[in-house]
């Protein structure tokens, strides 16, 4: 029997002027689930467990992009997405445009074990959040002060942005002194920093 | 963006994405997080979870890719990764973790960066953002 392997992201495209506190706070997270997600398998947890456990974990630290601390929508609001899949059988459950649900992986984990559906969205999400008793939250629980002040410079960059954020300070001289040419929406790489 | 895949002592695989998506997106923007086979993938020899630039994830259906060519192209798990990001993004940015049932685990991203990590069972840990 082969042993078991756990991987885990927290978002791709990554500013090369990362301060080095960011990158050090990054790791330290990254560090902490991946400990969790092995505490667990070490335990005997099935895979399909520690991955929403794992994920639940991520989205309840503000620091990377989704639950607590998602992007914000042109309207300064939040709406997550999530999705789980099991390999055995291949089962799968996914949720979109959710607003209130504290942990949207756990919802699409429900949405594969308790519907008959592969995919709910929006306010049929919500509602089948609240018919299975999940914790819900109001939407200024996912907002942080750092995206609000990202929107607004996204806004005035008149730019959507990836798996960047533009950073709060020094958005005035970002941009000089790069050697990379590399652009995303028409704007230079170093202008972003990551999540 | 978020995800982690794992498979365990019993060779189950799985994964699971979440993301907030885009800064500044329209309402009712849906990425590639939640759509399976295109940000998330698990089968019986593999899961893979994506992250990065959605819209081209989705047009390259990357995570299921990984697994089709694993199928397919008897190709091995770090392989399969780096063929679907060379292949399979055409000008899009983005990454991607993934794990075999024979407990290998492999990522591959075309980006400058990507946070993440990973461990396996015989003792190997890595934590990383760069290439």
């Amino acid at each position: 029997m082969a042993g078991w392997a756990i991987a885990v992201h927290g978002g791709a495209g990554v500013d090369p002027n990362l301060p080095a506190e960011r990158q050090e706070q990054a790791k330290q997270l990254l560090t902490r689930v991946l400990n969790l997600g092995i505490d667990a398998l070490r335990s005997s947890g099935s895979a399909i467990d520690v991955v929403e456990l794992v994920v639940r974990e991520l989205e309840s630290d503000p620091f990377f992009n989704s639950g607590r601390g998602s992007a914000l929508t042109e309207n300064g609001t939040v709406e997550m997405e999530a999705s789980i899949m099991d390999g055995v059988g291949r089962r799968c459950g996914a949720v979109s445009g959710l607003t209130t649900v504290k942990n949207p992986v756990s919802l699409a984990r429900l949405v594969m074990d308790k519907s008959p559906h592969s995919y709910l969205a929006f306010s049929g999400a919500e509602k089948f959040a609240k018919q299975m008793g999940v914790e819900m939250v109001d939407n200024d629980y996912f907002i942080t002060q750092d995206n609000v002040e990202m929107l607004k410079l996204a806004k005035e960059a008149d730019s959507i942005v990836f798996d960047y954020r533009i950073p709060t300070v020094g958005y005035e001289t970002c941009g000089t002194g790069v050697e990379s040419p590399f652009q995303m929406n028409g704007l230079p790489i170093s202008i972003y920093a990551p999540e | 963006t978020v995800g982690c895949v794992v498979v365990d002592s019993q060779g189950r695989c799985a994964a699971a994405t979440s993301t907030g998506g885009l800064l500044n997106k329209r309402m009712g923007r849906i990425g590639d997080s939640p759509l399976i086979g295109a940000g998330t993938y698990a089968c019986d020899i593999c899961a893979v979870s994506c992250t990065g630039e959605g819209e081209a994830i989705i047009r390259g259906t990357l995570a299921r890719e990984v697994g089709a060519v694993m199928e397919y192209k008897g190709l091995g798990l770090q392989d399969a990764v780096d063929f679907v990001i060379k292949e399979r993004l055409d000008d899009g940015k983005a990454g991607l973790i993934a794990v075999s049932k024979t407990g290998e685990v492999s990522y591959g991203f075309n980006c400058v960066g990507m946070f993440r990590g990973c461990a396996t069972q015989n003792g190997f840990m890595e934590v990383g953002i760069w290439d």
